[in-house]
C-alpha cells in the first residue's frame, strides 16, 4: 500500500536550513494499523502531510499504491486526496464560518454526492463522534476536543481507504479518546489501512505496529502483540 | 486568591441553549498549584477563560485577589490581563505572520518594557522551552508541540502571579512535557500560582489538588499526597 525510500524533507528559510525528515524508509501494507511516536519537532507531521500527498519531499520516493507519487500531476494527486485519503491534521484545519455539519459535508461534495445523502452521511458520522446534537453549531461554538472530533468525522466520512491521523486524541479526556480508537479499530477491522501519531502509549497500543522517529529518522520499528 | 461562587455560564445561540458551567463554587490559595480534569466538553476552557478575565459569567461572583472582578470595567481587566495572568491557549492563539521572538515579546510590550531588554527576555523564555534556535521562524514553520512551547514562553514571560495553562502538553511527547512541568514547578515554588487542564493523569499529579468537572458541575476536589 506504502512505500517509502530513503525520504528527505528539507525546509530552507533564508539561511536556516532545517532537516525535517533524513533519509526514512518504510512500507506500510494494505489494512496495518501503524502508530508513529517520537519527540515534539523529530518529523512526525512532515512524514503525514508526505504520505497524505499534501507536500512532496526534497528527495526520496514514495509509491502509494504501487503509483509513484512523485510522477503524478496535482490534479491526480488531489483526486487521490479526495477519494483514498482521509487526514485528520494535528490542529483540525476546519471551516469556522460554518456549521461544523457542513464542514463534515464538503469532502462528501467534491465527491459529486447529492444534498439530501451528503446531509444524512455527515450528520451520522457526527453522530458517530457524539456530535449529533450540535450540527447546526460552528467550530468556534464548540469545545477544543468538538473540534477535534468534527476533524475525525471529516477525514472518514468518505470511507477513505487510507486513513492519517496526526494526534487524534491529543485534546481528548481519556475515555472519549478510547471511544475514538475503538471506532478508528472497527474501520482497521473493515479493511481500512490507518497510520496515526500519537505522543500517549495507551493510544499508540491499539495498533499492531509503533514506528519510532527522532530527528527525522526511524531510530524503532516494533511490532507489538 | 481565586474565590468562585456559584458560576454560570450559559451559551444562547437562536434556539439552542448550552449550560456550560452550572453553579461551580471553589477557592484557590495564593501559591497553589491546582489540576482540572474532565471529559471533552464538560466546561474546562470555559471555565479558564472566566478565571483569565477573557470571558463574564452568565451569573454567579468571581473574586480575584479580593476583587469582585466583576464589578471591574474593562480596562482594568485589561490590565489585569496583562499584569497578572499568563495564560496558555488550548489552541496557542499565536500571531502567525510575525516571528516566534516577536510573539513572545508581545506581552513585554504591553509593559512598557524598552526593544533591548525585551529580546533579551523573550530569547531567554524561548531557550527555556528549547527553542532558542528557531527565534526568527514564524509559526508556521514550526511543529505543533513547538507552537504549543511558544505559547507557554509567551504566557510566562511577564512572569504572571496567576498563571492558567489550558492542556499545555497535549501536543508534546512524554518526555518534553515532563520538562514543561518541571518549569511549571520551578515557578510554583517561587510562589506563581497556577491551575492547569489536562487530561493525562501523569500531568495532572504534579499538581497537589485535581478538581474534576463534568457536564458544567465540579464533582470531586480531591488533594493528592
Ligand atoms: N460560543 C459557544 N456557543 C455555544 N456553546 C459553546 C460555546 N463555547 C463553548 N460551548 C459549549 O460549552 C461546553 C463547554 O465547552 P468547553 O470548551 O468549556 O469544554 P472543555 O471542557 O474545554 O472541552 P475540551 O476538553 O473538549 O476542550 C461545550 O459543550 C461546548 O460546545
Ligand atoms: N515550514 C517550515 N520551515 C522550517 N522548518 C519547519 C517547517 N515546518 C516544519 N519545520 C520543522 O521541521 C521539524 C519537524 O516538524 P514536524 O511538524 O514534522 O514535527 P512533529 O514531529 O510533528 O512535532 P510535534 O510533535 O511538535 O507536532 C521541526 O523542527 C519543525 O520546526
Ligand atoms: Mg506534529
Ligand atoms: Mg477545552
Amino acid at each position: 500500500m506504502i512505500k517509502v525510500q530513503n525520504l528527505w524533507k528539507v525546509y530552507q528559510n533564508g539561511s536556516i536550513k532545517v532537516e525535517a525528515l533524513r533519509g526514512v524508509s518504510f512500507e506500510v501494507a494494505e489494512g496495518e494499523m501503524v502508530a508513529i511516536m517520537g519527540p515534539s519537532g523529530s518529523g512526525k507531521s512532515t512524514l503525514m502531510h508526505l504520505l497524505g500527498c499534501l507536500d512532496t519531499p526534497t528527495s526520496g520516493k514514495y509509491y502509494l499504491a504501487g503509483n509513484d507519487v512523485s510522477s503524478l500531476k496535482e490534479d491526480q494527486l488531489a483526486e487521490i486526496r479526495n477519494q483514498h485519503i482521509g487526514f485528520v491534521f494535528q490542529q483540525f484545519n476546519l471551516l469556522s464560518r460554518v456549521s461544523i455539519l457542513h464542514n463534515v459535508e464538503v469532502p462528501l461534495i467534491y465527491r459529486g454526492v447529492k444534498k439530501r445523502k451528503r446531509e444524512k452521511i455527515a450528520r451520522e458520522y457526527l453522530e458517530k463522534v457524539g456530535l449529533g446534537n450540535r450540527l447546526h453549531h460552528n467550530p468556534n461554538e464548540i469545545s477544543g476536543g468538538q473540534r477535534q472530533r468534527v476533524a475525525i468525522a471529516r477525514a472518514l466520512v468518505n470511507q477513505p481507504s487510507l486513513i492519517l491521523a496526526d494526534e487524534p486524541t491529543g485534546n481528548l479526556d481519556t475515555r472519549t479518546g478510547e471511544e475514538i480508537m475503538e471506532f478508528f479499530c472497527q474501520l482497521n477491522e473493515q479493511g481500512h489501512t490507518i497510520i496515526l501519531v500519537t505522543h500517549e502509549e495507551n493510544i499508540a497500543r491499539y495498533a499492531r505496529r509503533i514506528l519510532y522517529i527522532v530527528d527525522g529518522e526511524i531510530t524503532r520499528d516494533e511490532v507489538i502483540s
